[in-house]
């Protein structure tokens, strides 16, 4: 009893609107739709057609934007593991990193040292430390106005106490700033000279309420240091962080975490079957 | 930028006497386009573009100006007619103490903010303003104020309970008594949506004369910048708005969503993490942001 397939303009407008107002670009949204519709062509269904049949196509399209198979976090076979997460001002670097220490305690059993390398703003330190204790994992900061000698104490530090992931907060930067982002890239420099390889980990944390500025961030951490991931936090919120999708599919980024509160156990792997049906509530 | 888009798209009114539908289609398109990727609301847009072409279509041909300057023109004037067009003040010139608070998403800049306000009102306008930390949840936020407190010379009344509502009302009689003209509340970043954290900002008001409720606003949010600055308009009160973040590269598209709905002013915007980074509110410096 199969019966073709038809979408009226109408219902194109609103799935493109419903995209646009989920923060997904515009140019993002012309392709997801133009792809949408060519698939629908000569298309035949058993299946009622709604918008419910519409969405389920839309969605699976998105979510396979989405998925990769690089979106585990990584570790170092054989030795310590460096993770630097870096982001804009009050994107959520301090509370994942928190949140981050305590998922890999408790599921992956590793000795954890988290590192106050933001020397800059006002009780970012003390700030980590309240986290480092509720979690109970180690904690480094010196006296140094320079992240990159404190990161450099750090790991000698962490070698000593047999830590196994040192997890490295930075200050928040813009990435217009081309003094911090040089900052940054140094802190990757150092950790390579020591190391002898970059961080296994090198995240950036993306604000979830924001806009198309997201992409923006992207590309220009992306220039300063080779980043390997991303976290979204602040899912929880109304937002729907469709910058997403350009993130991953063109900036070809795996989004690994999803943060979705502000206590301890609000860090979720990304699914990209959840984000695309989520995109759309 | 729009302003080149606009210019392109406006070489078809050349030769032509009155500016139609037809003639300014494709400009109105890239308006619509430019605007969203300035992370305008949509529905924002939406009437924006309306009003442009009413204001436009039927309107003849200057042939003084360029068309493209022309439409810029009337571009330009419907942006600052939802932006405003004047810069509007702090509601403070009351009995002291003058009660200020900070409100909005987590992360917008509000401790930042109050801080850096707090230099601008003691240095430029010869005030004697204190803050107080009414954020009890993030680790370590009383101590940010605290420190921030010191660096721009201003008073800091300390905390005298667990309970957010009698901090408020404890710093309000500190300030009066120990002579503050005005006292600056900071409080925990909160989503719109938390129910029990917007009746927290109710609950203040209700027990404590806040002249004026300033709403935080991270220049990169995006199309929730309507529904946020919304429900904290009709739920809480504010009597303005303050811009952060204007030092990246966000074309601040939020600003015109947060205006649009709520009618309040923008007062002030944020340029950098300093504390001297406070500047009073241009809006026609906006409209040339958001036109890119
Ligand atoms: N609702 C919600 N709030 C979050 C989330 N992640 C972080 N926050 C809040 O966002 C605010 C900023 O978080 P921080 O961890 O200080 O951000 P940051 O990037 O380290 O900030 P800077 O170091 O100043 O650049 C805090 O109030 C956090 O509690 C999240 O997933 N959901
Ligand atoms: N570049 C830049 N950074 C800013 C500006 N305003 C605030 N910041 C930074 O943004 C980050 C967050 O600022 P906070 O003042 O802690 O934000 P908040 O709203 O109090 O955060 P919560 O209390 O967690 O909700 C800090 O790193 C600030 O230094 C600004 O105008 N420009
Ligand atoms: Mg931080
Ligand atoms: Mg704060």
């Amino acid at each position: 009893n199969r019966k073709k397939v038809v979408i009226d303009d109408n219902t194109v407008n609103e799935l493109q609107e419903a995209l646009i107002l989920s923060d997904v670009s515009f140019n993002s949204s012309e392709r997801i739709i133009k792809k949408f519709k060519d698939g629908l062509k000569n298309q035949e269904t058993e299946e009622e057609v709604n918008n419910e049949f519409f969405l389920g196509i839309l969605q699976k399209e998105i979510s396979a934007m989405l998925d990769r198979d690089d979106l585990n976090i990584n570790f170092e076979p054989g030795g310590l593991s460096v993770f630097i997460i870096s982001g804009v001002n009050g994107s959520g670097k301090t509370t994942t990193i928190g949140k981050l220490a305590n998922l890999i305690v408790s599921e992956i059993g590793k000795k954890v040292m988290i590192v106050a390398a933001d020397t800059f703003r006002a009780a970012a330190i003390s700030q980590l430390e309240v986290w480092a204790k509720r979690v109970g994992v180690e904690f480094f900061s010196n006296e140094s106005k320079d992240p990159s000698s404190v990161v450099y104490s750090a790991i000698e530090e962490a070698e000593k106490k047999d830590v196994e992931v040192i997890i490295i907060d930075t200050a928040g930067r813009l990435g217009t700033n081309n003094d911090l982002m040089m900052e940054l890239s140094k802190i990757e420099n150092v950790i390579k000279k020591q190391m002898g390889k970059g961080p296994i980990e090198n995240l950036l944390v993306l604000d979830g309420t924001s806009g198309q500025n997201a992409l923006s961030q992207i590309e220009k951490f992306k220039k300063s240091i080779n980043l390997t991931g991303i976290v979204i936090t602040k899912l929880d919120s109304t937002s729907k962080a469709g910058f997403a999708i350009s993130a991953s599919y063109d900036y070809d980024l795996p989004i690994k975490l999803i943060g979705v509160g502000e206590t301890l156990h609000d860090l979720l792997p990304f699914v990209p079957d959840d984000f695309s049906k989520a995109l759309f509530d | 930028k729009i302003t080149d888009k606009i210019t392109s798209s406006f070489k078809k009114l050349r030769g032509h006497s009155v500016i139609t539908d037809k003639n300014i289609d494709e400009a109105l398109k890239e308006i619509r386009l430019g605007l969203l990727e300035a992370d305008v609301n949509y529905k924002v847009v939406k009437s924006l573009v309306d009003s442009i072409k009413e204001a436009s279509v039927g309107k003849e041909v200057l042939k003084s100006v360029s068309p493209g300057e022309q439409f810029t023109k009337i571009f330009n004037d419907e942006l600052i007619k939802i932006l405003g067009s004047e810069t509007e003040y702090l509601n403070i010139k009351v009995s002291p103490p003058a009660v200020i608070m900070m409100v909005g998403l987590q992360g917008s800049g509000k401790t930042t903010t109050a801080a850096k306000l707090s230099k601008y009102l003691k240095e430029k306008e010869k005030r004697n303003p204190c803050m107080v930390s009414a954020d009890i949840y993030r680790p370590a936020a009383i101590e940010q104020l605290k420190i921030l407190s010191n660096q721009v010379k201003v008073g800091f009344i300390e905390n005298s309970s667990q309970d957010v509502i009698e901090i408020c009302k404890n710093a309000f009689k500190s300030a009066y008594n120990q002579g503050y003209d005005t006292l600056i509340i900071d409080t925990a970043g909160r989503l719109q949506i938390d129910d029990s954290m917007i009746q927290e900002l109710k609950s203040i008001k209700s027990e404590v004369t806040i002249h004026e409720t300033l709403l935080i606003i991270d220049s990169m949010l995006g199309q929730e910048a309507i529904n946020v600055a919304k429900t904290f308009n009709d739920e809480v009160g504010i009597e303005g708005i303050a811009l952060t973040k204007l030092d990246g590269d966000a074309r601040g598209g939020a600003a015109l969503s947060a205006k649009f709905i709520t009618n309040k002013p923008i007062k002030f915007y944020g340029s950098g993490e300093k504390m001297d980074a406070l500047d009073i509110f241009h809006p026609d410096r906006m409209a040339s942001r958001i036109l890119g």
